[in-house]
């Protein structure tokens, strides 16, 4: 009873604490922010995104002077959906420019990602709630430039940056002391998964369809082995493997950089507080909830600890 | 103005900007 | 806590196990090497050329990209006050936006034979005129300054001077 109440008071004050800071608090004093202009090669974005590290970016059209929305992984996704199901236009897609990518969005069908933003000032509160409606993983902070009236991009936001930052900041974490099997929050039914044999276009399929940014790998008994990220299209396109998609998911994530952390697991008996200590201390997407033998049972995404923050209780 | 060399036919340029309190190092890749 | 790293999901780990599986795919896919290439940046661009061709340079870059810019002074004849119409694609609600911007070019010498060029932004004015007053804004709304547009020109100057050359 007393850990029930002592969570519910926790929540509340962490709640109060992202009504109190703006998304402004969240940004380091100094920090650098890569902008890519519209006119550049989708495969030369590439090479960008992977020299830095990042994987995504906003995009500055010089035409109209003002900012045309962010590059993500599901823009890699796309165009190789696209370039699977038109394998003659290589050419095309070999010279695509970024400015190009919503005829790619439209050709293959799906919607354009609805990036909401948020100005700066505004409750960091706001901008979580503003980033689970939209369904997006990340959110521009935009203001604008006192001369021109046109945007600013000051920043991007991400979940993970978030909850980095309450980890980091609120001591009430380690009141979340109750197993994150009863707060409802993991997602158990239909996780889509696959097997280490799967095509890695089908795989995907799966990440596309399901708008999700992970699909675990398991094997015939149904124990997790390995996940495959959205990210790791980024590194599958750097190899020109795409044309090759006949390769399957485990062959694809050979590709992996050493420096990979690997997957995070965790069960139903664990706490949020020691989730977040994890979150504080590395740099931690997911975690996939297994249970003692190893059986993948769910997962707990940074959007439904974010949501149990925001809602919950 | 801060440049770096080109690299793959790409040009980065960047300009430390104040952003109220803070420090934006805006950096602009662009096709060469 | 139970929460901890999935072993088979290493990469040393899995790419062990894909070998030990004998596919044949999977020995010719290396891992994807995540250069850390520090962006190594410089002050402007640099130059060995006879500091009069460079400023010559400049100015042929600035006309050919239809720019112009303020007759220099005999005491200072490396410095240039560029003024360039940017022309962006009219906005929907038609809103007037200052659309000259202004940047100060100016030649320094490092070392004998070593020449660096450095841009400046140098504020907005309006084509029509109107001087974007912004005397009530407060210390902190001054400084939401956007350099993209300055960085856009700059590279349309640098690769100008890039293709001359």
């Amino acid at each position: 009873e007393k850990i029930i109440v002592e969570q519910k008071l926790a929540v509340e004050s962490i709640r109060a604490f992202l009504k109190s800071k703006t998304s402004y608090d969240v940004l380091p004093v100094s920090y650098r922010l890569i902008v890519l202009d519209t006119s550049l090669l989708v495969k030369k974005s590439l090479n960008v995104l992977l020299q830095n590290n990042i994987v995504s970016a906003p995009l500055w059209d010089a035409k109209t002077s003002r900012f045309a929305g962010l590059l993500t992984s599901s823009d890699f996704i796309n165009v190789i959906q696209y370039y699977f199901s038109n394998p003659d236009k290589f050419e095309l897609v070999d010279k695509l420019q970024l400015d190009g990518l919503k005829d790619i969005e439209r050709a293959i069908g799906v919607e354009p990602p609805d990036t909401a933003s948020i100005h700066p000032s505004r409750p960091l509160y706001e901008a979580c709630i503003r980033m689970m409606d939209s369904t997006s993983r990340r959110i521009p902070l935009i203001d604008q430039d006192e001369d021109t009236h046109r945007e600013i991009v000051v920043s991007v936001l991400t979940q993970y940056r978030i909850l980095k930052f309450v980890a980091l900041n609120c001591r009430e974490t380690h009141f979340l002391r109750r197993p994150i099997g009863e707060l409802n929050i993991i997602t158990k039914n239909n996780v889509a998964s696959c097997r280490m044999t799967t095509p890695v276009i089908d795989v995907i399929q799966l990440l596309s369809q399901g708008n999700v940014a992970s699909i675990p790998i398991v094997d015939h008994e149904g124990t997790l082995i390995n996940v495959y990220e959205a990210v790791d299209v980024l590194g599958l396109i750097k190899g020109g493997i795409y044309n090759d998609l006949s390769l399957s998911v485990g062959e694809a994530l050979m590709r992996r950089s050493d420096d990979f952390e690997g997957v995070y697991t965790c069960t139903e008996r664990d706490k949020l507080s020691t989730i977040m200590d994890n979150i504080r201390k590395s740099r931690v997407h997911r975690f996939f909830v297994t249970d003692d033998s190893g059986k993948l049972v769910g997962v707990l995404t940074l959007s439904d600890l974010l949501k149990y923050i925001l809602l919950g209780e | 103005l801060a440049t770096s060399s080109i690299k793959h036919n790409t040009l980065c340029v960047a300009s430390i900007v104040r952003y109220k309190r803070k420090y934006v190092t805006q950096i602009l890749y662009a096709p060469l | 806590s139970t929460i901890s790293i999935l072993p088979t999901s290493l990469p040393q780990i899995h790419r062990a196990n894909m070998l030990a599986q004998g596919l044949p795919a999977a020995s010719k896919i290396s891992p994807l090497v995540n250069k850390k290439s520090k962006t190594r940046w410089h002050f402007g661009i640099r130059s060995r050329s006879y500091p009069l061709d460079v400023m010559g340079e400049i100015y042929m870059a600035l006309k050919n990209l239809g720019a112009e810019w303020a007759k220099p002074s005999e005491e200072d004849l490396w410095t240039i006050r560029v003024r360039w119409k940017y022309e962006v694609a009219q906005n929907k609600n038609n809103e007037k936006i200052p659309d000259l911007m202004k940047m100060i070019i100016q030649l320094f010498q490092i070392e004998t034979n070593n020449y660096l060029v450095d841009f400046k932004f140098d504020g907005w004015e309006s084509s029509y005129g109107e001087v974007s007053a912004n005397v009530n804004l407060s210390e902190d709304e001054m400084s939401t300054f956007s350099a993209y547009p300055f960085l856009h020109l700059t590279t349309r100057l640098i690769m100008e001077l890039a293709v001359n050359s």
